[in-house]
């Protein structure tokens, strides 16, 4: 579903500037 | 201590859903909804807070609105609505509390052109309404309640 990809990007560019 | 963030969802199977997710990414988590042990529960946050490893809480909004402190987390994202902008309100003050230290980011993810453009609207109302008239009984009920004037704007536009 389109809101569960927008989640994961939020939570992946996070885990990345982390 | 590591970004954290908890994700809240009205639906425990949209949190099945965003599990799948996780798995296929590799992203460790907890999970917390109403069928679970008082037992569960408590492992379930005991762990969030104090495993590095564990990065993300998936909360359904009714079994995780009150009273629990989650301030390591500084990230909250919301997949849905709620039309009552208090209840949200109340699940985001799980990380924005005393206690916390660092800035938290909020984002609730919408679809355009839905009926979750007019639940935002309806949101608005709600908060202006409180923020006028805030200590009177009956706006507080008004601000609590869904109306019917409320349902028809949701299903039928104003």
């Amino acid at each position: 579903s389109s809101k569960i990809k927008a989640a994961l990007e939020i939570l992946l560019s996070h885990r990345e500037s982390n | 201590g590591p970004i954290k963030t908890i994700i809240f969802s009205q639906w425990t199977r949209m949190l099945d859903l965003f599990e799948y997710s996780l798995n296929q990414y590799c992203i460790q988590y907890r999970r917390l909804d109403g069928s679970m042990s008082l037992a569960a529960r408590d492992r379930a946050v005991r762990e969030f807070n104090t495993d590095p490893e564990v990065t993300v809480m998936l909360m359904s909004l009714k079994a995780g609105n009150l009273g629990l402190n989650m301030v390591a987390a500084c990230h909250v994202i919301l997949l849905d609505l709620w039309w009552n902008p208090t209840t949200e309100d109340q699940a985001i003050d799980r990380a924005h509390r005393i206690g916390q230290t660092r800035p938290v980011t909020v984002s609730r993810i919408t679809i355009k052109d839905t009926v979750e453009d007019r639940i935002l609207a309806l949101q608005e109302e709600k908060r202006k309404m409180v923020a006028s008239a805030f200590g009177e009984d009956r706006v507080g009920v008004s601000a609590t309640r869904l109306t019917a004037d409320d349902l028809r704007y949701l299903f039928l536009g104003s």
